[in-house]
């Protein structure tokens, strides 16, 4: 599977909607602190199912929804859409007949998540499976967030040991 | 489930030793799973020795030291078992120069043994050099973000406003 | 004992909200004292409220926003007590270009006002163009430190060489 | 009070004697990734009279001890010296004579650490008491560790209260 873009609606500081391409190779994404960098990462693991608050750096879910700035109203709903291309190597368990996916998470304030593949609604547990079929995934050791490495090396043993299980 | 995990252990293992010694220019470091006969309940345990250095425990290894460390075992998972995506949030922030340079060529060398595409936040003018392009996110209205294309030479001109 | 420490959160408070303030080029913050009537035992909340932002929890302030943030206090703590010695290791690290100027500049306006001698420890080209005179920790050895006087030309090939 | 400098001998990394000015204004510190900058800062916090070893980060207080590199072997002792200058505010407890002081910690390995200003022996406490009394000392909240400023933030409120005590 390889994943070609993602598009990013209301959520967090992302209010416009805003295409994001994934391209080969190696993208920088560079700002000044407070700009958005860490939000547009943490957009991305939503829409793979994080399904922690915490890991989002929330005190809810409803957290990532735009909450408003200087001149602009809060939101109530967030949207994050990923597209990605299959290559051939379809699971028999969602959209069984397209190479071309996308998938997408929509939060509604006070009224959870729905995520959809193709259109079609499905539910968290399909998304998640879906991103650990090809090592990939919100908790995937290759999505190291910011402060990560520090926390990588704290940990107690037992802890550290999880990471092997993206190897296995 | 515990032969998988054993199997995984060795080769991710074999790829730390490897990535330690390149990333320092020397000195070894291996993986041990302890503390439990059942590798389910083990932990894992990094020892590391940078070049001239006797091993010792990692608390008393330097900022960058330690993060050097960390990135070697992150990459020897993911060697095992590349994902189509890698995302690394400002992973240099606590490197000096030369090992900028050589996290970024280590980075370029993933980018030729696998298909994986690779998102690298970074405040560092080094690391953005080594980038193949660079997405800029900005604030023009207080607030919100927007993202924006950019090339190396608006990106000085990029760190330095806010 | 009480009394003296609500003096003491008084005076913090009121530098940690115009040292904010300072350091982001606007934005709100202030400090508050919660959780229990006995001061003693309460704990310290901190607000804050970047410019053009609505106030949010701090987890969700990003990680340069947060070191500011945590800046601001250290400082203001530090104002309404000077002490003989100042020392700062890397907090410089997590900041983009403009911010770091303004951490200096902060330094600078503390080394007028008091006359408390600063260590600052930093991989920041910045940072080292605004210090009084620099010092060169090297291992000319593996495994070895010395200390070595040097100048900010020097200290562009001394970030090099590792 | 105001401090001169710092004499390192056998802690960590800095196994040669190492002389470090301390003057007015502002000194950085660089240098190359695992050379000794914290291991300095460490130094003078042990002097200063730090009593945790994992604040140093060690599993034991003798991991400050040089304990060998590729071509040397460890040593059995550490010692660091911290000179200031009273500046006619003196306290009665310690050295009542003197503005000039050199306050100097020895440890021994398996044998603990000596203190003496002047030249003459006396207790971790009286060190202690002595930079408290001039809003200084290891824990002081003007000595800011590295990753120290991250522990801040993530701290529990009634954990970072305890920043104030400095204030007071
Ligand atoms: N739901 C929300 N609505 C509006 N703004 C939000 C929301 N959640 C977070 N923010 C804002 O997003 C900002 C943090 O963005 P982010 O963490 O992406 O910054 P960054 O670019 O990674 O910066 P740094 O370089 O410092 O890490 C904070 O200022 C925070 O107030
Ligand atoms: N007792 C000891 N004997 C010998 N070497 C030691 C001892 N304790 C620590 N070290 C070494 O000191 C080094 C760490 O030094 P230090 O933390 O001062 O680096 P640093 O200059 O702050 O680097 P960074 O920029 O990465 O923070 C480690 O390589 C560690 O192995
Ligand atoms: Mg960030
Ligand atoms: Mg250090």
């Amino acid at each position: 599977m390889k994943f070609t873009g993602l598009r990013i609606l209301g959520f967090k500081t992302f209010v416009e909607p805003t295409q994001v391409p994934i391209e080969p190779g190696l993208t920088g994404i560079i700002g000044p602190n407070g700009c958005g960098k860490s939000n547009l990462v943490e957009a991305l693991r939503f829409v793979m199912g994080e399904s922690s608050y915490k890991a989002l750096r929330g005190s809810g879910m409803d957290d990532v929804i735009f909450s408003g700035s200087g001149k602009r109203p809060s939101r109530n709903n967030a949207e994050v859409t990923l597209y990605a291309d299959r290559e051939g190597v379809r699971s028999a368990s969602i959209a069984p007949d397209a190479d071309a996916l996308e998938i997408s998470r929509k939060i509604e304030r006070e009224l959870g998540s729905t995520y959809r593949v193709n259109g079609r609604e499905v539910r968290a547990r399909d998304v998640q499976l879906l991103f650990a079929d090809v090592a990939s995934g919100a908790r995937s050791s290759a999505m190291v967030r910011q402060g990560q490495i520090a926390e990588l090396i704290a940990a107690k043993p037992t802890q550290r040991r999880s990471i092997l299980e993206d190897a296995a | 489930g515990r032969e998988r995990l054993l199997a995984a252990f060795t080769e991710v293992d074999a790829h730390f030793r490897s990535l330690f010694t390149h990333l320092f220019g020397g000195g070894t470091a291996e993986l041990a799973l302890t503390e439990s006969d059942d590798p389910l309940d083990a932990g894992l345990e990094i020892i590391a020795r940078p070049p001239g250095k006797k091993p010792q425990i990692m608390t008393l290894l330097s900022g960058g030291e330690q993060a050097l460390t960390a990135m070697s075992l992150i990459f020897a998972v993911f060697l095992t078992n590349p994902s189509p995506l890698c995302v690394l949030d400002e992973v240099d922030a606590p490197l000096d120069d030369a090992n900028v340079e050589r996290f970024c060529a280590l980075l370029e060398d993933m980018r030729k043994r696998t298909e994986t595409r690779f998102l690298v936040i970074t405040h560092n003018p080094i690391t953005m050099a080594h980038m193949d392009r660079l997405f800029g996110v900005t604030m023009a209205e207080r607030g919100v973000s927007q993202l924006v294309s950019v090339d190396l030479e608006t990106a000085e001109a990029f760190r330095e406003a806010s």
